[in-house]
């Protein structure tokens, strides 16, 4: 079985993309098999392993946009091995299209589903973990992620603005998992760029982990979802190491924001296997 | 004469809302009339200054929505004077509609424009500084904003991965410009939740100021663009401050965040009076 999780928020610049290639790196490096799906237009999880968007197509490469356009396309030709243990599907910008070329046709929310189907049962399959780097909208990209995902991790920062999309957001999985995928829940919040020492972030933790203790009676499916621990901390090493195409671990691995996602992947995988 | 100016850009949790807030604020403080327009759907600008967008309907007052939806809308009524100086036009959540309500109408692009000139040939006008908080996104909002203003200034981080938004943001001003607003020009960027110390930090800024100074001698909208000092370091009072609906001078106003603002202010005052 695969544990696919979706890294979902709205909001902009919330630790997304962040979170998703430094989490599947732990979690690769914990020595399970990982994939990560870049969704977003802006590729931002591709330029962070290294990988040109720009020139997939001239290498005959496949992306994201060919699984979603094209419901018979070849997964595997769109897979890159990018680390041990870790395989990439690129985005590329032309996906932006995707939403209103998809438009209303019938499966336009399943064709990540489905395409992730085909992968995991042919020759190169058999990934443990998958992650699904979500842009920063509720639209039909993010879609196919519920659609495609069990878990919903949502990257957020612990500050008072910060609530203010989370309603909004668990609203959404409540549709989806109503209207397309009975088997969506909530995993967890992951707090990104978390400053520990001040009073207002520990509040607005205690808000957040006093309401989902507050829905555990519930049928919601946020019903057992929880703060995960470690938050990762605020450091400037995670913003330097996209530019290179690192991951942190690349990067700088004795940094604290590698010690932080590497313990947050140990927790990940070790959650997985009592589940 | 009115200095209106949009604060733009398209990601998200960039410091576009704590730009606007505390830097109309600032202004404010220096004595000048100040006028801040929410035109996000989130209504943060709103929350920020303590005022409750949801109450504003029954009370009989407006927004920055009815004044786009109604050409003919008092703009007096949706004003709320918040501080000394300092004027909100406010959002509500309802906004996030405009988009498709105002679908292909003509003039859908000029309605702040005209609402704004309206208000200020009105007894409660006289602004001398127009502070726009645009959403994340580059839509019908955000056009408003851009077809309104005279300048727009760009909050951002100084990230490898914020510098990849930049292209697009100034490909639409250059849009705007040719097609809607022939006086638009690019002011400069605020660099918000800034890290002094770092090596990446300053590349990322050396790179920026490089590309505008490259620009000087071409006919484009950023040719006499800078980045402003100072730079808004990062400073969690700032992200403590709305959930009182308070500013920085209000909350904490010898916190760096609330110098930073404050000295920030002054320049884009002093600015204006050589202009
Ligand atoms: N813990 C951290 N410490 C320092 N910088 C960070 C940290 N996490 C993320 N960043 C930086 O913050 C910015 C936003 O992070 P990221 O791109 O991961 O967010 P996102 O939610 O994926 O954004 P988008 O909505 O645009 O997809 C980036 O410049 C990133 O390098
Ligand atoms: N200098 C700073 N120091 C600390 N926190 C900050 C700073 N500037 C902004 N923040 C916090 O960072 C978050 C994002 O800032 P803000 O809401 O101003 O961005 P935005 O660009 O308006 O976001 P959106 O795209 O959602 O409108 C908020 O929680 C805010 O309180
Ligand atoms: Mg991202
Ligand atoms: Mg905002």
């Amino acid at each position: 079985p695969t544990r696919v999780i979706a890294l979902m928020n709205q909001k902009g610049g919330v630790g997304k993309t962040t979170t998703s290639v430094n989490l599947a790196a732990a979690i690769a490096a914990t020595g399970r098999k990982t994939l990560i799906v870049d969704l977003d237009p802006q590729a931002h999880a591709t330029l962070h392993l290294g990988v040109e968007s720009g020139e997939l197509s001239g290498q005959g490469r496949g992306s994201a946009y060919d699984l979603l356009l094209d419901p018979a396309y070849d997964p595997t030709n769109a897979l890159i091995e990018v680390r041990d243990n870790l395989a990439l599907i690129p985005s590329e910008t032309d996906m932006a299209a995707a939403e209103s070329e998809l438009g209303s046709l019938p499966q336009r929310h399943e064709r990540l589903r489905s395409a992730l189907g085909r992968l995991e049962s042919s020759s190169q399959g058999g990934h443990e973990f998958v992650l699904l780097d979500c842009p920063p909208s509720l639209g039909l990209l993010t879609l196919n992620a519920l659609v495609a995902a069990r878990e919903v991790i949502i990257p957020m920062q612990a500050h008072f603005l910060a609530l203010q999309g989370v309603g909004k957001l668990l609203e959404t999985v409540q549709i989806v998992r109503r209207q397309l995928n009975p088997s969506l829940s909530v995993a967890g919040i992951v707090l990104c760029m978390h400053d520990t020492q001040t009073t207002h972030t520990r509040e607005v933790v205690d808000d957040l982990e006093g309401f989902f203790t507050s829905s555990r009676e519930q049928d919601v499916p946020w019903r057992f979802a929880r703060v995960y621990r470690p938050s990762i901390r605020r450091n400037i090493k995670l913003a330097e190491c996209p530019s290179f195409g690192q991951t942190i671990f690349d990067y700088a691995p004795w940094a604290p924001g590698a010690l932080d996602y590497k313990k947050l992947g140990e927790a990940i995988v070790r959650e997985w296997d009592t589940m």
